[in-house]
């Protein structure tokens, strides 16, 4: 089967927020959005994983320009939600490998993960969908990091799409 | 800014399979896919978020298919990575909102959990990409939230994509 990484893509204007010990029910996930969209600040990738039984952390990527109004955000939902910590981390940068299906092929991701293990480079988060898998990693590993991405992957010469793509 | 979601996707055959506890060190994700690649297991949603300093969960969906397979694989996994527990769940279904750039804008986030929320549907795992908005959910809350979204997002009458799209 013949499924092809089509495109490597980073980012560096990343600052990851984690709201760690959120409760495990209905209507929190709604809360948080609800008021992240009342200070209009611009999301890229929501993740939520196992967690605890009665408590989750909710972790998603905002933008440097919006990290100001992610605080504002964050203080004012204090006031009706509660969590343990909420942690800004803008030490991070995102690398992605984009292509129709690859998510869905372990040996795809074996590929990549391998690559940043050579480079000893150390995976922070993994999100992926059925067209991309993205990782976020030191920031100061982002260039070599989708070098070697581009040899595992795109030497056969194909597109390298650039930041924020 | 006129981000429209196109479609509304569901799954039930999902078991979510949970590393608990593996090493916070690089080589350990490409170890994990590099042994589900020699099964031939075939992945959807992998996720790692938060987790602790020095310990993080990898969690990924297969089919109910492939879970006699996983359940070998780990158990070869277990020779060569140390982790505190693997846990299998067959109780969830996944939905999904999709839609080009719908994944950046909270609002859209919002209106999906909140349409969760009005059902008390509690959502397990989120994961997003720029096209995507996927959450793990009970699998008997599959219809009913496949409706809600529909009336959501959809209620002009656009397309509902049929199951595993
Ligand atoms: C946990 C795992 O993702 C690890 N951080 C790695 O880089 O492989
Ligand atoms: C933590 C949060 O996702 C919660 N489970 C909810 O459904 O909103």
């Amino acid at each position: 089967e013949e499924v092809k990484v089509k495109a490597i893509t980073h980012s560096k204007d990343v600052v990851k927020v984690v709201l760690l010990g959120v409760p495990n029910q209905p209507g929190v996930a709604a809360l948080i959005f609800k008021v992240l969209a009342e200070f209009s600040i611009f999301i890229d990738m929501i993740i939520q994983s196992e967690g605890r039984e009665t408590e989750k952390d909710v972790a998603f990527v905002i933008t440097k320009e919006d990290e100001g109004k992610a605080q504002k955000a964050i203080n004012c939902l204090k006031e009706c939600l509660s969590f343990r910590e909420a942690k800004f981390d803008d030490s991070k940068g995102k690398v992605s490998i984009v292509g129709a299906g690859i998510a869905s092929n372990p040996r795809i991701a074996y590929r990549m993960f391998d690559g940043l293990a050579r480079l000893g480079v150390n995976i922070d988060m993994i999100s992926t969908s059925n067209l991309r898998i993205s990782c976020l990693i030191p920031r100061d590993r982002v260039e070599d990091s989708v070098q070697i991405l581009h040899k595992e992957f795109l030497e056969e010469g194909e597109v390298v799409l650039r930041e924020n793509s």
